[in-house]
């Protein structure tokens, strides 16, 4: 289950609270996988109890928008924690998804990579494995089939370390590499954070997912949780 | 082997200080709902009397809403999100899939924390923890008297890290943010931010 609680002194009128904590959850906890199942609990909430000295914020305000910006990285921020303490997680995937026809699409295949349960457990097991990727984004039920066109889509790994060279092309124009640099390849995957990039060409819409690996300490922890 | 790694992300991701925003108290206890008498209980408090607090929330699509869930929309449906000054939380027991008997629990230990905070509809409730097992409401109950009859609240970092904990599952470490923003006036405000979560997370909150 996810619960998450955002406080501010802010003083925030009651709509435009409801609007901000709606957007920032659309692009951070509902952004976030680790096992793919949806809680009965789940819940965000946030107060603003106007204890600072300042008119009431609304939607019409001329700082909404840069509160709005600032709650949002505040939000990924926590989720992200959430995903780097995924049950029995060793790595922190960011996966990203850029230059698709529409946002819809894009943040599904997103979602659609970040639960693939064999995707996660090749980055358990660091083997660059760009065949589960690429068979979970032919699988991710698109909203429109131009999304995805297989011959422009493009995938890396990419290392978020600053090292240098920091990307391991797996997909370019949709043909798979296939004399990839195994030693790089591990170099990589053997990082504890790393991003899965996916250009898919179609159009100019990005959007971010954040998962984890599998592990057996998953089965460990979820064999008995009842009991 | 290669693959299995122990990292200590405690030591890693949990901050050793914080700020924190005016006009708010938190407090936790352990009631005895976790088998190994860890913090199982919190609760947040605005004490700002300057101006009314207003509050909103996302909340699980599934249709199997636990009892808090129900309860809590229900509360910022009648106040349209006004006036709420309290958050109570409690970890170990989730309050799902218990039927009129959780929504009648769900309820008193809103009432237990409004009638402290003397306000009506003031409360929002939350549960985490086993699905399909009622609260223990006897030992959930006795812990918030406790909290407000022993004025367990407190605005320190140790405060807020420890209600951090007490919502804590399967985590093996609280997940605890605060950062102070400024406006283009120069007037600075504060976020904290607290979650929890490790396991049956893919959630779309709406």
């Amino acid at each position: 289950t996810l619960l998450g609680y955002i406080i501010t002194d802010l003083p925030i009128e009651s709509k435009a609270l409801q609007q901000m904590l709606r957007y920032a959850t659309n692009r951070s906890f509902n952004c976030i996988s680790v096992d793919g199942d949806m809680s009965t609990n789940d819940t965000i909430s946030m107060i603003a109890n106007g204890a600072i000295d300042i008119p009431e914020i609304t939607i019409s305000s001329a700082e909404y928008q840069q509160i709005q910006s600032q709650v949002t990285a505040f939000a990924q921020q926590l989720a992200q924690l959430v995903v780097r303490d995924g049950e029995g997680s060793t790595k922190f995937v960011t996966i990203n998804v850029n230059n698709s026809l529409n946002f819809e699409d894009a943040n599904k295949i997103a979602k659609t990579i970040s639960n693939s349960m064999l995707v996660k457990t090749a980055l358990y097991g660091q083997d660059a494995n760009w065949g589960r990727i690429l068979c979970a984004i032919g699988y991710t039920e698109l909203t429109d089939l131009k999304s995805l066109d297989i011959n422009k889509i493009n995938v890396s790994f990419v290392a978020t370390d600053n090292s240098e060279p920091n990307e391991l092309k797996l997909i370019v124009n949709g043909v798979p590499q296939l004399d990839i640099d195994e030693t790089f390849a591990s170099k990589l995957l053997s990082l504890d954070d790393l991003e899965i990039s996916i250009n898919l060409g179609t159009g100019k819409e990005t959007a971010k997912f954040w998962t984890c690996d599998l592990s057996h300490e998953y089965v460990t922890i979820n064999g008995d949780y009842r009991s | 082997n290669n693959a299995s790694k122990v990292i200590d992300k405690y030591s890693l991701y949990v901050p050793k200080d914080g700020v924190f925003p005016k006009g708010f108290q938190v407090a936790s206890t352990a009631t005895g709902v976790k088998k190994n008498g860890s913090l199982d209980l919190g609760i947040i408090k605005n004490i700002n009397t300057s101006r009314p607090s207003n509050a909103a929330a996302v909340f699980t699509t599934n249709k199997f809403k636990a009892a808090p869930v129900l309860v809590s929309k229900k509360v910022l449906e009648v106040t349209s999100g006004k006036g709420i000054n309290a958050i109570v939380i409690n970890s170990g027991c989730a309050n799902a899939v218990t039927g009129d008997v959780g929504l009648k629990d769900a309820n008193e230990m809103i009432n237990l924390v409004n009638e402290n905070m003397k306000n009506k509809d003031s409360t929002l409730v939350m549960s985490t923890g086993v699905i399909g097992q009622r609260l223990q409401m006897d030992k959930i109950s006795k812990g918030i008297k406790d909290i407000f009859s022993q004025d367990k609240f407190g605005d320190d970092f140790n405060s807020w890290l420890n209600v951090a904990k007490s919502i804590c599952t399967t985590d093996t470490f609280p997940k605890i943010v605060s950062s102070k923003f400024k406006l283009p006036d120069g007037k600075e405000y504060t976020l904290t931010g607290m979650a929890k979560g490790a396991g049956m997370i893919c959630p779309n909150m709406a």
